[in-house]
């Protein structure tokens, strides 16, 4: 996606070989605009589908997300990381792993809001070693859904996620897919 | 907000006379067509100023937020409630106290994105005690920014936090004013 692609590079910031800070428009700071257009593509490429729900998880994948469910007219539910004053039972979760933290977590989302009548579209703002996106996909499952496949804003396609999801048979659309951070450079896949 | 109104009677589970749980379109779920309209009123609301950027905090602030800023065109910031992999340093932050865990907590402005030369409109789903919200008032402050006012999706009337705002010489709007939780039911302000 050119627009997100130039994005990036006029704000990116290459923090170190392994990551990428987009604070001004998608981690702190969103860009609303840019988070429609993003909305369009990713209703865009799933358009061969059926789509009555989009999965996310709290909080970047937020904005993306709502923009998606506001354009296909669906609801939008956010998996969230921590029990909430409303969410306390009557929950699907799964453990989604962090390699820096070196500890699990917990994701759930309320058995009220996804079911095996739905076909899901599970949206993340990065796709890095894919533990969280991995979770969405086990959630679905339990719930019966149809999974449509997985839409990322940024993926790290030197990092194992994208593998991780096709090994589970589920597809994957990335909006911006990045080769490489070395040198301070973004390089996105298909640029020399 | 009539539309919100209806959806809050329809929806919305009294689960205490403190606690009104609306995870189907706000907290857990979300409604994108009504978050598109709860957008568009915060809009009209606060059209007499100059807004040049919209504050929330993360999780259940971001979706009207970004609806808000979408339709005005303008930036969307949420303020984090823990550090995260790229916002570290060069901060804004507040204290907010939460009467039910007992604790004070921060939450984080980077300064990149908060100036003396903004007009800010702060937004959030819930007033209840309003401690987020003064924080809120407290990074503008800090920045320096000029407050527009702070935008409520719900706020409970019957708690202190409309008050406490009002207080600081900063401009209300809720788009559902809730008068009281008791007797299982929703009872708006102005209604029997
Ligand atoms: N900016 C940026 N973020 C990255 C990058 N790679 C991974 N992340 C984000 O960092 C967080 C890493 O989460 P961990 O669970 O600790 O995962 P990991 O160590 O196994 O990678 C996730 O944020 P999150 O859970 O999505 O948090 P939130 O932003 O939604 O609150 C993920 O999206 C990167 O290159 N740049
Ligand atoms: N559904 C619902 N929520 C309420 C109600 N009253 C307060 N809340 C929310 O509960 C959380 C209470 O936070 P605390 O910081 O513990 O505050 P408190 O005990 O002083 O009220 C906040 O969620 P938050 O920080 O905004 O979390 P998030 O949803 O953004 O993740 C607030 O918005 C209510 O009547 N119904």
């Amino acid at each position: 996606m050119e627009l997100l692609k130039n994005k990036i590079r006029q704000e990116g910031k290459v923090l170190s070989e392994e990551v990428l800070k987009v604070d001004s428009f998608l981690n702190h700071q969103i860009d609303p605009l840019l988070m429609q257009e993003i909305g369009k593509e990713f209703v865009k490429r799933f358009s061969d589908q059926n789509i009555t729900r989009i999965i996310t998880i709290e909080s970047s994948g937020i904005a993306p997300a709502t923009m998606a469910g506001m354009i296909l007219g669906v609801p939008v539910v956010f998996a969230r990381k921590r029990k909430s004053l409303t969410l306390t039972d009557h929950l699907y979760s799964a453990k989604v792993y962090s390699f820096t933290k070196k500890e699990s977590n917990d994701i759930s989302v309320s058995k009220d809001f996804i079911s095996n009548e739905d076909t899901v579209l599970l949206i993340d703002d990065f796709l890095a070693n894919g533990q969280a996106a991995l979770g969405l996909i086990d959630i679905a499952k339990q719930a019966g859904a149809t999974i449509a496949g997985v839409g990322i804003v940024i993926e790290k396609c030197f990092q194992p996620g994208g593998d991780l999801i096709r090994k589970e048979g589920v597809r994957l659309e990335s909006l911006a897919e990045l080769q490489s951070l070395k040198n301070g450079q973004v390089q996105f896949v298909g640029e020399e």
